[in-house]
């Protein structure tokens, strides 16, 4: 099973159409291998991207040097899917 | 066994029980198979008919995207509750008295094996690309439906990739021949996850559909039914202004054949999960899906054209 230790989603706020542009220029470079869960398409929408553990500093300094505000949605995605993980055994527990 | 736990997600396997489990306990369930997956796994669909033959019905499917566990766990949760009612609720059972209702929980299987087994992220088929070391097609981007404009990818890595032909994938031809043969559908509802948006065609243009008056407005009123148990907001339009343009979309391609009742539900995230909503939230998140759905089921029961 592929693990996702390092790997946050950000979500993004763009306040204009450049910043959107920016964003799917973003998109466009496979090499940081960013997956859109929402991707970029008008500033009044916000943008959630699962960005790799190699990847994020990169893709946070270049929101930080464009003015593009986000936050962070998922600190660690690991840590999420360790925990659905662990419910999903208990339950199957008390069901058997 | 009857102590399936309904706020929990659970693997194929389990679900397809569950579905037997379902079709053994009510006389008016049956599980029928209407194809099968690029893996060769069944595509499972309960029937839901009090009888009659060939009467106008609802299709609602789930899972479409592999990895939105939250639809396929909510699309278990309303079969049961459906079964349930039937008899009991006023609604339900004049529903079920007029109309069938056709439910395909796990519509992509071997997407939805794969987030088991090996990428909990995984969104599309795994059917192989021929060319390309990539594999699988965004099975919502795969309709015969302004297949291949924009809002979808040709580079098969992609997450959006559309395949190389309209219904290229088994799993969308299925649902299509299907849902063809049948000639009576009235409603196709889709689940997705996540964004709390409910949305009609169309999204490979950016043109409003000529029922969009009614369509709006019924949307407004299953939003409105939708908030009204947990307060959860759902924004209510056309793919196209809501989101954004996605071509080759399986509500496009039902509206374009004829079924008026088009909607795609994008479930509730509450703003911190995405698509990964944490078990605690399956319940409530089906309970308030149901809601929307039940506001546009009796619509449909009401005005049949």
């Amino acid at each position: 099973l592929e693990t996702f230790v390092g790997h946050q989603v950000l979500r993004i706020k763009t306040k204009n159409e450049e910043e959107v542009k920016q964003l799917q220029l973003l998109e466009s470079l496979d090499h940081l291998e960013l997956d859109f869960w929402i991707n970029p398409s008008a500033p009044a929408l916000p943008v959630d991207v699962r960005i790799p553990a190699a990847s994020v500093q990169s893709v946070k300094a270049f929101l930080e040097s464009q003015g593009i505000e986000y936050s962070i949605l998922i600190e660690d995605l690991q840590d999420v899917l360790d925990k659905e993980k662990e419910e999903m055994a208990e339950s199957a527990q008390r069901q058997r | 066994s009857s102590s399936f736990d309904f706020g929990a997600y659970h693997t194929l396997d389990d679900i397809n029980k569950e579905l037997d489990h379902l079709a053994s306990e009510y006389s008016f369930v049956e599980k029928i198979q209407i194809g099968q997956s690029y893996e060769e796994r069944p595509l499972y669909v309960l029937k839901f008919s009090t009888g009659g033959s060939n009467r106008p019905a609802i299709w609602l499917d789930a899972g479409i995207h592999s990895r939105e566990w939250v639809t396929q766990a909510s699309a278990l949760w309303i079969a049961n509750k459906i079964a349930s009612d039937y008899g009991t609720d006023a609604s339900v059972t004049s529903l079920l008295d007029k109309m069938d209702l056709f439910l395909l929980p796990v519509a992509n299987p071997d997407g939805f094996v794969y987030t088991h087994t090996s990428n909990r992220m995984w969104r599309k088929t795994r059917s192989k690309i021929p060319g390309s070391v990539c594999v699988g097609v965004d099975p919502n981007r795969n309709w015969d439906a302004g297949f291949g404009g924009p809002g979808a990818s040709d580079k098969p890595c992609s997450d959006s990739y559309h395949g190389p032909s309209a219904n290229s994938e088994v799993e969308v031809k299925s649902v299509v021949d299907f849902i063809k043969s049948h000639g009576n559908f009235k409603a196709f509802l889709t689940l997705h996850s996540y964004s709390q948006l409910l949305m009609y065609p169309y999204g490979y243009k950016c043109t409003r559909p000529d029922d969009y008056a009614e369509l709006e407005s019924l949307g407004r009123a299953a939003a409105s039914s939708i908030r009204s148990l947990y307060g959860t907001s759902f924004q209510v339009g056309t793919i196209c202004n809501t989101i954004y343009q996605a071509s080759g979309g399986s509500i496009d391609w039902s509206y374009d054949n004829g079924i008026k009742y088009s909607f795609a539900f994008e479930l509730r995230d509450t703003g911190r999960y995405g698509f990964l909503l944490p078990a605690t939230q399956i319940v409530p998140a089906a309970q308030e899906t149901w809601l929307g759905l039940k506001k546009i089921m009796e619509h449909v029961r009401n005005k049949l054209y």
